[in-house]
Order: structure tokens, then sequence, then C-alpha cells
């Protein structure tokens, strides 16, 4: 599974 | 979103709430750190350029928006409206101290070297340390009102809340940010003290006050 990020939250 | 995800937002959102309260209904900031009020304004302009660039949903815009009015009011109502009430000899701690290495940080390490991106990333390495002019004013003076502490209680309560809301996340949607994962970390453990104090004292009706 790949992981990531992503600027979703506050 | 989940619920730690959501109750975190609204125990910032309260937080931010009942500052600005407290200063509007009493007239007076006695005891609230101008210091760290400008440090979160700029970690909410820092970190929400992207209203610009991107659009995620309703809830996060409106939200984001939320903030950072609340944010500059709270600065404004400070520095100008209550200016009188500020105790700035209590206010001492030195921010350059904090902002210049999270600045260097920020630009060290990063997901990507962009300057959106460092941005974002300054404003999450500042936010997790920018209630210390706060905390220190309360160790200087070694007393705070019981709102003052509420105040704090809930603002902890958010990044805490948004720890358990990023285990849920890596496990059910494969989310994981090192950056925001470890700042919030650190974020909390500043807490932890104050949670102390907040449990064994104004939860029991006491006033927070430090042994001299």
């Amino acid at each position: 599974r790949e992981f990531t990020y992503k600027h979703d939250e506050l | 979103m989940n619920i730690f995800r959501l109750t975190g937002d609204l125990s910032h959102l309260a937080a931010i709430i009942i500052l600005l309260l407290k200063i509007w209904k009493s007239r007076s900031c006695a005891g609230i750190s101008g210091k760290s009020q400008i440090l979160f304004a700029l970690v909410f302009t820092t970190r929400y350029l992207d209203l610009f660039t991107s659009f995620i949903s309703l809830y996060n815009t409106c939200m984001k928006l939320i903030y950072i009015g609340c944010a500059y009011a709270t600065v404004y109502l400070i520095y100008a409206k209550f200016r009188a009430t500020y105790d700035g000899n209590h206010d001492s701690f030195r921010v350059e101290f904090l902002v210049v290495p999270v600045g260097g940080l920020s630009v060290l390490i990063n997901h990507d070297f962009s300057p959106l991106e460092i941005l974002w990333t300054f404003s999450i390495y500042l936010e997790s340390v920018a209630i210390l002019p706060q905390l220190f004013m309360i160790s200087k003076t070694g007393e705070a009102e019981t709102i003052t502490t509420h105040y704090l209680f809930c603002l902890g309560l958010y990044r805490a809340l948004y720890l358990f809301n990023w285990i849920w996340r890596f496990y059910f949607e494969g989310f994981f940010d090192m950056i925001a994962i470890v700042a919030g970390v650190v974020q909390t453990v500043l807490y932890c003290d104050f949670f102390y104090l907040y449990v064994t004292k104004v939860l029991k009706g006491k006033k927070l006050s430090l042994p001299a």
C-alpha cells in the first residue's frame, strides 16, 4: 500500500 | 473526515472563540500573551495561502477563513483596542528564538523545496511552539485566570485529537505526513504539564497558581 501526504487538514 | 479530526477542529475553534469572548466581555487582555497570538496569526497566514491555489471543501475553506479572521481580530483587540490592558512587561519571551530556528528548519526539512511548501512547513513547525510565550507568561506571573486555562485546554486538546486522527488516517486512508506528526507530537507534549495542572487544580474548582 502506498502512503501519501496531502494538505487537506486545518 | 473522522470523529477525531472533527472534534479536534471544533476544539480548536472553541479555544479561539473562548479567547476572543474573554477579551471582549472583560474589555481586557490581562494575562494573555500578545506574542503567542501574533505567532498564531502568522501560522494561519502562512499555512492557508493554499486558499488561493486549491479548493478542498466548503468546510475546509470556511474554517480557514474563520481561523484567520479570529486570529487577526484577537491581535487587533490586544494591540489596538484594549492595548492599555496588555501586560507587556510579563510578555517577555524572545520570539526570535522561535521564529529564526523554525524558519531555518522549514527550509532544511520539508516535503518539497517550493515557496508554498516551505511556508506550509514553517507554519506547522511554528504552531508546535507558538504557545511558549503564553506558557512562559503564566510561569512568570505564577497564575492564570480560569477562563484562560479553558482556552489553553481546548488548544492542547485539539492537537492531541489530531494525533488520534493521524493514527486513524494511517490505518484507513494510507495517509502519513511525517512533518505534521512529529510537530504535532512536540506540540502536544508541550501541553502535558499544563494538562496535569488543569486536571488536578482547575477541574477541582481551584485557580491555577504555581508554587512560588
